[in-house]
């Protein structure tokens, strides 16, 4: 009974499969809680809102759920298989980054170990070297033109500094040479020190 | 171009294109969609001054002459189809929201879903044709997500049978809603409904604001802009203080709940129907959480490569930051959760229209799955892009603080989306009482089905915290 859910940490079906046992955890454990405040002969309002930091951490969990599942289930309808590689792990790394990110849920109902918690971190440092090439592609999937991202740091040829110079130009500050406000306040200011 | 940049694009393991047809649904829909943009970049009409750079009254100014243009070209180059609708609008207000978005947004698809033809036949064209502007004025000063507590009443006078709308509290007045102060002549105004002496809670109903020529407010109404705010600056949110105002009964959405001349009530099949328009909307959200965190992940990780900073190892130049694991660390999961985001926005958006479609044949079955789904996917993804925005511009040090990153205005745009439509934790909360509810049906040994269906199979695993 001792055996974790998660066998192989590489494996999304699995930790979907434990992402799924976690947020059926957390609702058992909301549902628990509210019948724990019943039975303190609360009603059954005062035995919601006592009980809805867990309620909220259970919905919190079940949405996660969703989300992994269907980031995996959106794995099988690609062909393609350099971009079914990088979106995989893709997905693996947002299971597992997600899975330290709340080990304590993972953990406390055991579905994975502390031994296991220790590989997903050096998994984890293994996923982001293994996207560092493809990561301004996969950015650039994302197809967003210049006109659209109105950004100087995130333009489409990486030319960032020339145009943040050109950029901080047009500052309406800089419409004029001298600013009115030293003719308004610096100098009449000065003139009375 | 910058040889970094194109050094990593060379480098890259896969063919950047095929993975765009992916997420657009197509190499057709690629096309079309850069089209559709090309439409607007090479459109001098929609040119205009870095808002950056304005006040927030010339701001919303700007925002209105591109909306104005925007309509004229919609009609024009015939784009129709509600998705074209959406990218051409959105690469005329890029990231930003802009004075129509609550009539194209709310106001229309209201009426699409919960009029009836006869009402349908009268203000759907005018609404099309904006002579009708419209906006949805549900939330008050002193009550946001918790409908049941909204105090505009609607009053029916069976003797001249029309409703009689107030706002009887200064806490009931309208406030927040988009295109409320300035824009719209038209609200659909969500309020207690009363017949006979009987309240039968919350309903829509189309109410004219303004003088159709001269947009003066009308007598009874009092109408205007609620002041600048955490960005949204081209959007002119307002209040709406309602003074016995008299609307003709049609004036009511009676697509399911009716009101009779004589004042009878007909209940509708179910009352979660009058909140439609705010499932559609949270189902965009979810859409808009991927896009605005892609978004910043694309500006963060671009900057990324390019920059140079500090050294790894001694004496060697300056690395990209890219390289460093702190820096991969804080942007590679913020873009697996931009690609999750992307592939859960369409889920949403495709059950939203399969289970619409099964509404408008009768079956509501799945209506309350939706309700609990969009109210935690809107909030699970908006709470995660909204500090991920965050993340990206830290990512970029001192540039990410200016504007010309795009991230200040990013944030400010995206964050009310934790809040409207649904305050994220009340969110939660109601989607929590769908999964409640649906463990004690799977603890009686009610056979769930949809996404609920795992709660089975944790009676039948009745998994259990252990020592590992």
């Amino acid at each position: 009974s001792a055996r974790p859910t998660v066998v192989d940490i590489n494996d999304l079906s699995n930790l979907v499969e434990s992402y799924k046992l976690r947020a059926a955890t957390l609702v058992e454990s909301a549902a628990r809680s509210i019948q724990q405040e019943l039975q303190k002969r609360k009603n059954q309002e005062d035995a919601w809102n006592n009980s809805a930091i867990d309620l909220v951490r259970a919905s919190d969990a079940h949405c996660h759920y969703v989300v992994v599942k269907l980031f995996t289930e959106k794995l099988s309808e690609i062909g393609d298989t350099a971009i079914h590689s990088v979106l995989s792990t893709l997905a693996l790394l947002y299971a597992l980054h997600g899975i330290t990110k709340n080990s304590g849920d993972f953990l406390q109902a055991g579905l994975l170990t502390v031994p296991q918690m220790q590989q997903i971190s050096v998994r984890i440092k293994e996923l982001l070297c293994l996207l560092r090439p493809n990561a301004v592609a996969l950015v650039d999937a994302f197809d967003f033109n210049d006109k659209n991202l109105n950004s100087v740091l995130g333009r489409y040829d990486g030319n960032v500094y020339e145009n943040l110079f050109d950029w901080a130009r047009r500052s309406p500050l800089n419409a004029t040479e001298v600013h009115e406000s030293f003719h308004k306040y610096l100098k009449p200011l000065r003139s009375k020190l | 171009m910058n040889p970094d940049i194109l050094k990593e694009r060379q480098n890259a393991s896969f063919d950047v294109q095929k993975l765009i047809y992916i997420l657009d649904g197509g190499p057709e829909k690629t096309k079309r969609k850069r089209e559709i943009v090309s439409l607007v970049a090479n459109d001098p009409d929609f040119d205009e001054v870095d808002p950056n750079f304005l006040s927030r009254s010339e701001r919303y100014d700007q925002a209105v002459r591109k909306s104005a243009q925007m309509i004229l070209k919609l009609r024009e180059y015939g784009i129709a189809d509600p998705e074209e609708i959406y990218i051409y609008k959105s690469s005329v207000h890029p990231g930003r929201p802009e004075p129509l978005d609550l009539h194209l947004g709310m106001f229309l698809p209201t009426l699409l879903n919960q009029a009836t033809p006869e009402q349908m036949d009268q203000f759907f064209m005018p609404a099309w044709n904006l002579e009708i502007i419209g906006t949805y004025a549900q939330t008050e000063m002193g009550h946001g997500t918790h409908l049941r507590g909204l105090e505009t009443t609607a009053t029916y006078d069976p003797a001249t049978q029309e409703f009689v709308l107030n706002s009887p509290t200064v806490t009931s007045i309208k406030w927040w809603p988009g295109a409320l102060g300035k824009t719209s002549n038209h609200a659909i105004v969500l309020a207690q409904l009363y017949t006979h002496g009987h309240c039968h809670g919350l309903h829509a109903f189309i109410v004219q604001l303004r003088h159709m020529d001269t947009h003066e407010p009308l007598p009874g109404i009092l109408v205007g802009d609620i002041g600048p705010k955490f960005g949204f600056c081209e959007v002119d949110n307002g209040f709406l203080k309602l003074d016995n105002v008299r609307i003709p009964r049609e004036n009511m959405l009676m697509k399911y709940a009716k009101v009779e001349p004589d004042g009878r009530y007909v209940k509708p099949p179910s009352a979660k129907l009058t909140y439609g328009t705010m499932v559609f909307v949270r189902s965009l959200i979810v859409g808009l959480s991927a896009i605005n965190l892609a978004k910043s992940c694309t500006i963060a990780i671009r900057y990324s490569a390019v920059r140079h900073q500090s050294e790894i190892r001694s004496g060697e130049p300056e690395p990209q930051i890219l390289d460093y694991q702190t820096q991969q660390y804080k942007l590679f999961p913020l873009l697996a959760t931009a690609y999750a985001f992307t592939f859960v926005g369409q889920y949403i958006s495709q059950t939203y229209h399969r289970i619409t479609g099964d509404i408008n044949h009768g079956d509501f079955s799945e209506l309350p799955e939706l309700h609990a789904l969009s109210a935690g996917l809107k909030a699970f993804t908006t709470w995660a892009t909204n500090s991920g925005i965050e993340v990206c511009r830290m990512s970029c040090g001192g540039h990410g603080y200016s504007c010309s990153s795009a991230f200040p205005d990013l944030y400010v745009q995206f964050t009310p989306t934790c809040t409207y439509e649904g305050e994220n934790t009340v969110m939660m909360l109601q989607t929590a009482r769908y999964l409640v509810k649906s463990y004690r049906q799977a603890k009686a040994g009610q056979q769930l089905k949809g996404i609920m269906a795992y709660l089975n199979d944790m009676e039948q695993r009745q998994v259990r915290a252990h020592p590992a």
